[in-house]
Order: structure tokens, then sequence, then C-alpha cells
């Protein structure tokens, strides 16, 4: 069994899509 | 070893997937609800719906690019569960709510349907 730890980011992961372009 | 888990990912991405949505950037299905019409994509809705998984697996219907849900449906109900299955949010307006509760066992969409039900009961008592 390997410990991993694991960080949280709350922050957003992607871009996000604009309305329109 | 370690790993970064983005908590907020799995809303980030819905909400991109919504996004395309309105911007019908690509949609690949119409799905017609008497004489209404709404765009989706086809994944999201195998992924939300027990109904569309079978019709969109299914060899024949599954390129389906049009379909027509049965009459009984009610548009609005339709709207409030597409636009739950695209942001995770299920409007409840009294008026609707068992418009959207008969549209969910339509759609086979259990988990939405017990949350109604359980709604409906807390709300009348």
């Amino acid at each position: 069994y390997e410990a991993v730890n694991t960080i949280q980011e709350l922050g957003r992961s992607i871009h996000e899509i604009p309305r329109q372009d | 070893d370690s790993c970064i888990q983005f908590t907020r990912h799995a809303s980030d991405v819905l909400l991109n997937l919504n996004r395309l949505r309105s911007r019908d950037i690509l949609t690949d299905v119409t799905i017609l609800v008497s004489r209404q019409q709404f765009r989706a994509h086809k994944t999201v809705l195998m992924a939300c719906s027990g109904l569309f998984y079978t019709i969109f697996t299914d060899a024949h219907k599954g390129n389906l690019n049009a379909i027509s849900l049965d009459p009984k449906v009610d548009p609005e109900g339709f709207s409030i569960l597409l636009d739950f299955m695209y942001t995770s949010r299920l409007t409840l307006r009294d008026n609707l709510l068992l418009a959207t509760m008969n549209t969910a066992i339509y759609l086979q969409m259990e988990h939405v349907v017990d949350t109604c039900h359980r709604f409906i009961k807390s709300s009348d008592a």
C-alpha cells in the first residue's frame, strides 16, 4: 500500500469558454 | 508520490459544456418536445438519463440527429431537467413540480425523481 498525499487545489482547473467569441 | 486534486474540475467542465450548448457548438441532436426544440450533446444526455442512454446506445437509433419525445412530456419540465443536466441545479417551480417529476420519471432519472418526491412530501407537510 503506497500512501499518496493529495494536495487540494481549490482554484479553477481549466479555461472558461466565453458566452460568445 | 503525491497528487493535486482540482476540486472544482467537474463543475468547471460542466460549465464549459453548458457554454458550448448555449452557443450550439458541437451539439449533435435536437430533442423535440411537442412543438419546442432543444439542441444538446448526446454524450451529456446519455450521461444523465437512462432513457437517452438506451436510445443512443441502440445500433439503429444512436445515429439519429432528432428525437421526438412522447407528447405527454411537458416542454417546460424537460427544459428544467435539461438545464439540470448541464448545471447540477434543479429549478423547483411550484406550478411545475409534478411536471418536473413526471418528466424525470420518463427520462429515467431516478435520483432526481426521489429528490423531487421528498421535496413534494416535505412541502406538503
